[in-house]
């Protein structure tokens, strides 16, 4: 099973390969993208065998097939459809945000408490009442859910999911989901992005 | 210097810790916290070494001490001027955010080239014209931006930035930053969290 480092660069590499897709190269080198992402070489050439798309010699990869080796390997070409939970500044934004899409995520509902927003459409897609959730889940067998309603309602709304069948949790809310046998739950801490930045800022002016 | 892991894992802790505080814990052991968060004991002592914190044999930390340590350490307890770059569905978002002004950011305007935008107040922040941006960063001395425009504009909006003065950008569009000497650039990447949940939903499915 691949580590969480190599599986986390994977996406780099395909924007990479997808910018040269766009202009034209065929081929590309490690060499190439190692200089391009700021990457050691030895590592490229490591975190591209998981694909099990091989180089040629002198030449390197197809770009097209190292695309579709990583797009399969992160299971980008499966469409998966999704509910997404608190339809709210940030889940409005995703919903409306086509570029998830070609990564197979298909938000096919969003649920919220709030009954101004219950029966509208957003971005095309309808607005149900967070009472049907468990049930909808089990009848649509629909396995992931994007969360963003604030931190004091996730961890609950969460083990309603759960319960009721959801396998995998793309969590935006501040606060820690409990981990559980059989189910993704995958955090998007943002203020851990923040705290890099700003800690390598005032570094640098410490300098 | 920190490790880029370690300094990752800061917020995490910090997110724990700010919990038992409201639970009105005053000690905590690295035991507890390594059992809550998943992580190894003596991977969470080394971490927590960066703070300069100390805990007391058979007591532990006090709660509030490491929370003031890591907050120190993130630099998070300098507040911050930042402008927001491309006001739009995820920049509105991020604007009305309360969260990130504990983490010291205060985003004190928003640059758009929307005329419909322009001049308009989002969340009590003024949306002002694009074409001042430079002018403005040089004036008052803003040193970090948020990027949230589409990807074909944001590495030439970097660059007009940066010979401005900024000197830390937290890019949310989904392209590559060339990095540059004396400028923190900071990469959000939700495709790569979306990468780590689809494979690990597919790897869990095929078992
Ligand atoms: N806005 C950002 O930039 C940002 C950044 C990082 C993290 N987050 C996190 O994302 C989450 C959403 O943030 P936001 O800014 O969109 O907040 P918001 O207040 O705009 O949206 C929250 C939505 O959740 C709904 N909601 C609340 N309680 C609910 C419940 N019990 N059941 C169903 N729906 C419920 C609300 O009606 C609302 O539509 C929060 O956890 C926030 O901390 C947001
Ligand atoms: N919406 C999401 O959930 C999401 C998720 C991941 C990444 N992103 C990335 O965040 C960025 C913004 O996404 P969005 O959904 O908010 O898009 P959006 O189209 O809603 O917003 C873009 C904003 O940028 C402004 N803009 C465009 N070109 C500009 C220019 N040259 N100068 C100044 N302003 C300009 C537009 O007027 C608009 O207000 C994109 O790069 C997107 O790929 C968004």
């Amino acid at each position: 099973s691949v580590s969480l480092p190599t599986l986390r660069r994977l996406p780099k590499y395909l924007m990479l390969l997808q910018s040269l897709e766009q202009q034209r190269v065929i081929y590309v080198s490690t060499t190439l993208i190692a200089h391009e992402l700021g990457i050691e070489a030895i590592q490229v050439r490591k975190d591209l065998e998981v694909t099990g798309v091989v180089g040629k010699p002198k030449v390197g990869f197809v770009v097209s097939d190292l695309i579709q080796g990583i797009i399969r390997f992160l299971n980008w070409d499966n469409r998966r459809e999704a509910f997404l939970i608190g339809v709210g500044a940030l889940g409005s934004a995703i919903l409306g945000y086509q570029g998830f899409r070609e990564f197979g995520l298909d938000i096919i509902a969003g649920f919220d408490n709030d009954p101004r927003k219950i029966g509208k459409t957003i971005h095309g897609i309808e607005i149900l009442d967070i009472a049907k959730l468990g049930n909808l889940i089990e009848r649509m067998k629909v396995r992931l859910a994007v969360l963003t309603v604030p931190a004091a309602f996730a961890p609950e709304i969460a083990g309603i999911m759960i319960f009721s069948g959801i396998k995998a949790i793309w969590n935006f809310a501040p606060c820690h989901i409990k981990a559980r046998e059989g189910v993704v739950i995958e955090n998007v801490s943002l203020s851990q992005s923040l705290g890099v930045l700003t800690h390598r800022l005032s570094k640098m002016e410490q300098n």
